[in-house]
């Protein structure tokens, strides 16, 4: 059995060795709740500005 | 301390650098400083640390028999002789690996119990942490390490006594310069002549003019005597080395070495330069510890000596084993799958008549059969099935962390979707929704977008995102989206978890096939297992990542899907979330 995560497009930036294995078509044995990824730069940028849209000057 | 005898005191009288222990120790701060704990190492990196000698010395087991003790650190393993028939075995075996900044320093050493007809038998295994031995305060270097049951790691069987240390980087530089001297004096008298000197050079692969090669001889021929000895060619490549590079390629293996520096690059030479002659107690070669344990590898390896530094891996469905790599332990290991299955499916998935032949009234086949074999799972005699699995998985099974005792377990399928204790699998940075965790344990293959996916792993013709999350689920966000795919194997906990926190918004089953999820099938082109397989797709929406699609996709067998988390809750990255479990 797989389970197969799917994000949306730049939402993660996955982690480079799991990127690089793959890339080598090597799978990498991992376990639940060892680190994947982290939210990508650009995802908190775009996060980041709707914020401050939402900021109102008092 | 290990200096070698050829080294003598008055050399290190002479010489003005510090001491080889605070060399050593200095190596090893720096190693540290560079090694961020909070940012997550890539293996990008390629800065050596240094020589690391290990000697597998003896062992002590609890009864008699004929062994061997196989040494794996990250994609390399060796092995030693067979011992006498004794439960106090000694090798003495000794292998001078590299130690990377950024590599792998987890070793791990295996015992097995030797058979001259069946296959070897893993008795007991012990992992080091090579930074952490070398860094302690030692005089003989030597550690006596409890060897632990396979299937019960608390358990032990024995011990095994382990010589480890950095080797001096001077004594690296001079050993290589003799190593140099034996092979390019061909007249045998310990010194290289001009004409010796400029063939040396040209194996470097250095293109530099003939007017360049007497300046450099003339430069290292210190004391005018027209021949360059041990000591002067040492002085020369490592004074020289530090203005330009004279070794530009690898005599041995033809590596292109300008991109290390001159310590990394005389460490490259000298392991390359002893795998290439054999000249290793240690043989090794082999890729897992189980290669290094069968008979015939062991044969072939003793006819050919090949550097490890041009072996040419196959990975995925095109090697002859499944080969994973172990991230904890950065280390290749193998997939126990047996050899008749590997045939067949290689036999039915990769091939468009055995595809056909699935095609034609098979794909029923493997359902009722994985039906039948939940059923089975199911009743109380298959409980006796539980021990002879954990046997055959002994050292991928760790029953300390399951969270009851076995006795508890009526069926196998009980057994199957077994809890583990509090604790066993710590949540990465449980704090932080901002950064996702691995939802099951697995082996898994992450790509940046499903263009990458198609590239280097699923080869069936027919995939698309549309095709695994459905219509109504698919969007054009997930479409140009990151893939993660999370393999179970038999022997794994089956529960799978969260990668996020979020809302569980939706649950949508998708009724489909039962092909196995193996590389094998994955890899074929013939075969579109995500997109034809039955599956349940959720949707979970987070703050941090957007919405995440979750695909629990059923395989032969183990076709049954059970979500242990309702839509509209909110659950944590780290969560159970589900399980997988026999039937269709």
């Amino acid at each position: 059995s797989t389970v197969i995560c799917v994000f949306e497009k730049d939402a993660i930036q996955i982690d480079e060795d799991l990127i690089s294995n793959s890339e080598r078509s090597l799978e990498t044995l991992v376990y639940v709740g060892m680190r994947l990824g982290v939210v990508s730069k650009r995802a908190q940028a775009v996060k980041d500005i709707s914020r401050l849209e939402q900021c109102k000057l008092e | 301390g290990h200096g070698s005898s050829r080294y003598t005191a008055d050399q290190e009288i002479q010489d003005p650098k510090p001491s080889r222990r605070a060399r050593i120790r200095r190596r090893l701060r720096l190693h540290r400083r560079k090694s961020d704990p909070n940012k997550f190492t890539t293996f990008a990196a390629a800065d050596f640390a240094g020589i690391v000698r290990i000697e597998i010395v003896k062992a002590e087991m609890k009864f008699k028999d004929r062994w061997l003790a196989c040494l794996s650190l990250g994609e390399r393993t060796y092995r030693t002789e067979i011992s006498e028939c004794t439960d106090k075995p000694v090798w003495k075996s000794e292998k001078k690996v590299v130690l990377e900044s950024n590599g792998p320093h987890m070793a791990r050493i295996s015992v097995f119990e030797t058979n001259r007809l069946s296959k070897n038998n893993l008795v007991g295994y012990c992992e080091i942490d090579l930074m952490e031995v070398l860094s302690q305060d030692s005089e003989d270097n030597l550690e006596v390490i409890n060897l632990l049951d396979v299937s019960s790691p608390s358990k032990t069987v024995g011990s095994i006594s382990v010589i480890c240390y950095f080797e001096d980087p001077i004594e690296t530089e001079k050993y290589f310069s003799r190593r140099l001297l034996a092979i390019m004096d061909n007249n045998g008298d310990g010194k290289l002549t001009f004409s010796e000197f400029t063939d040396l050079i040209n194996a470097f692969g250095n293109q530099v003019a003939a007017a360049k090669k007497e300046y450099l001889f003339k430069k290292a021929d210190e004391n005018g005597d027209g021949f360059v000895d041990i000591d002067e060619l040492a002085t020369l490549l490592a004074v020289q080395q530090e203005h330009e590079s004279l070794i530009s390629n690898c005599p041995v293996c033809g590596e292109i070495l300008g991109k290390f520096d001159k310590m990394n690059a005389i460490i490259h030479l000298t392991l390359c330069f002893d795998e290439g002659t054999g000249n290793q107690v240690m043989t090794g070669g082999f890729l897992t510890d189980k290669q290094a344990s069968y008979g015939w590898i062991l044969k072939l390896s003793e006819w050919t000596h090949f550097s490890s530094y041009d072996v040419g891996l196959k990975y995925g469905s095109s090697s002859s084993h499944i080969l994973i790599f172990d991230r904890r332990t950065k280390r290749l290991v193998e997939e126990i799958i047996d050899g008749k299955i590997i045939l067949s499916m290689r036999a039915i998935y990769q091939s468009k008549v055995g595809l056909t032949l699935i095609d034609k009234g098979s794909k029923d086949l493997l359902k009722s059969i994985s039906e039948k074999q939940g059923r089975k799972m199911n009743s109380l005699e298959s409980a006796k099935d539980i021990p002879k699995f954990i046997d055959f998985f002994k050292d991928q099974i760790n029953l300390d962390e399951i969270k009851y005792p076995l006795e508890r377990f009526k069926t196998f399928n009980e057994f199957f979707i077994r809890e583990l204790k509090h604790g066993s699998r710590p949540i990465a940075f449980k704090e932080r929704d901002d950064i996702a965790v691995c939802a099951a344990d697995c082996r898994l293959t992450a790509f940046k977008t499903v263009d990458d996916s198609i590239r280097f792993w699923i080869k069936g013709r027919k995939f698309s995102m549309q095709g695994l999350l459905g219509k109504d689920i698919c969007s054009s966000e997930f479409n140009h989206g990151s893939l993660v795919i999370f393999r179970l194997a038999p022997q794994d906990y089956h529960r799978f978890h969260s990668p996020v926190s979020g809302v569980v918004e939706s649950f949508v089953e998708i009724p489909g096939s039962l092909y196995t999820v193996n590389p094998i099938a994955v890899n074929s082109k013939y075969c579109n297992v995500f997109t034809e397989n039955k599956r349940v797709v959720s949707v979970i929406s987070t703050s941090e990542f957007g919405k995440v699609a979750f695909v629990a996709i059923g395989a032969t067998m183990v076709g049954s899907i059970t979500f242990t988390r309702e839509k509209g809750d909110y659950i944590h990255k780290g969560d159970e979330f589900g399980y997988f479990s026999f039937g269709g």
